[in-house]
C-alpha cells in the first residue's frame, strides 16, 4: 500500500528529487 | 526575492510561473508565482488577477528555473478555471482573503505529471501552522530589490522566520492591518524578503516534518524594510474554501 501522501498520479507532496541535476 | 540565492526548480518543484499573454503576440509577461497543490490545481493570490480576471489571458508553466525561456522538462498549461476569492478586499496596505485557484490543463487536456522538476506541495492540517520562529522557504522570479524594475532571469529562493501576530500587530510594524488570516515572516536582520513579482508564490514551512504550503506571498511595505515583514495568506485558514472548489479530488494532500 502506497504511503498516504502518494496519490494515484504518482505525486508525493513535498518530496524533492534526491539532488538537483547540477 | 531580496537576498537569498539563485536555485533550480528541482529545489522547489511545486513552483508555478504564471504569465500573461500579450495581445500583440509578443513574448509572455511574467505575472506571479503559484504552487502546485494537486495534479490539476495551482494555488496563487487573487490580487494577481483581480484587474484582468479572464482565464484566457494567462499561461502557467511548471518545471521552470529560467523565466521566459525553454526549460528541459517544463510543462505548459492553459487555465481551465480561474477562481478568485469572493471576499477578496484591499485595505490601505493589506490584501484580505488573497488566495486564488487555477485549474490547469495542457493543450491535449492533461494535468501535471510528476518528474524531477514537477511535484505537488502538501497542504497544512486545518488551522495548523509551524511555530513562531520556524524557518520557512520563499521562492520566486520577483525583484531583487524594491527599487529594481527588472525581474531576474533565474529562480531565487530564501529563508525567512515566522513572526507572531503579536509582534506583527505592533504599531511600528503593521498595527491593525494584520488579521488572524495572515502570517508574517521576515529575516531577523531584515536582509532577505519576498518582493514585487513574488506574489502568489509559496511560503513553505515544515509541519510534522513535511514541507507544507503555509503561506501565499501577498503584501508588505517595501521589501526587506526594517520592521516591515512580508505578509502571507494563511493557507491553513482557507482549507474549507479550497476543498469547496477542488472537491475531494484525490491528490490533495492534507
Amino acid at each position: 500500500k502506497k504511503p498516504s501522501s502518494v496519490d494515484q498520479r504518482g505525486f508525493q507532496c513535498g518530496q524533492k528529487a534526491l539532488r538537483p541535476r547540477f | 526575492i531580496v537576498g537569498g540565492e539563485f536555485t533550480v526548480v528541482e529545489n522547489q518543484p511545486w513552483f508555478a510561473a504564471i504569465y500573461m499573454k500579450n495581445k500583440g503576440g509578443g513574448p509572455l509577461s511574467f505575472k506571479c508565482g503559484g504552487s502546485l497543490i494537486s495534479a490539476c490545481w495551482v494555488a496563487s493570490a487573487t490580487h494577481c488577477f483581480i484587474n484582468i480576471p479572464n482565464k484566457e489571458d494567462y499561461v502557467v508553466y511548471l518545471g521552470q528555473s529560467k523565466r521566459n525561456s525553454y526549460n528541459p522538462g517544463e510543462m505548459k498549461f492553459e487555465v481551465e478555471q480561474l477562481i478568485l476569492h469572493e471576499d477578496y478586499r484591499e485595505d490601505t496596505l493589506a490584501y484580505h482573503n488573497d488566495i486564488a485557484l487555477l485549474k490547469i490543463r495542457t493543450s491535449t487536456g492533461q494535468c501535471a505529471q510528476p518528474s524531477r522538476s514537477i511535484q505537488t506541495i502538501c497542504l497544512p492540517p486545518r488551522f495548523v501552522d509551524a511555530p513562531v520562529g520556524s524557518d520557512c522557504e520563499i521562492t520566486g522570479f520577483g525583484q531583487e530589490s524594491h527599487t529594481d524594475y527588472l525581474y531576474p532571469k533565474n529562480l531565487k529562493m530564501s529563508v525567512v522566520k515566522l513572526i507572531s501576530h503579536q509582534e506583527c500587530k505592533q504599531p511600528h510594524y503593521y498595527g491593525s492591518e494584520i488579521n488572524y488570516k495572515m502570517l508574517c515572516a521576515a529575516d531577523p536582520e531584515w536582509k532577505t524578503d519576498s518582493c514585487m513579482g513574488d506574489s502568489g508564490g509559496p511560503l513553505i514551512c515544515n509541519i510534522n516534518d513535511r514541507p507544507t504550503l503555509s503561506g501565499i506571498v501577498s503584501w508588505g511595505r517595501g521589501c526587506a524594510e526594517k520592521n516591515k515583514p512580508g505578509v502571507y495568506t494563511r493557507v491553513s485558514f482557507f482549507l474549507s474554501w479550497i476543498h469547496s472548489h477542488i472537491g475531494e479530488e484525490n491528490g490533495l494532500a492534507f
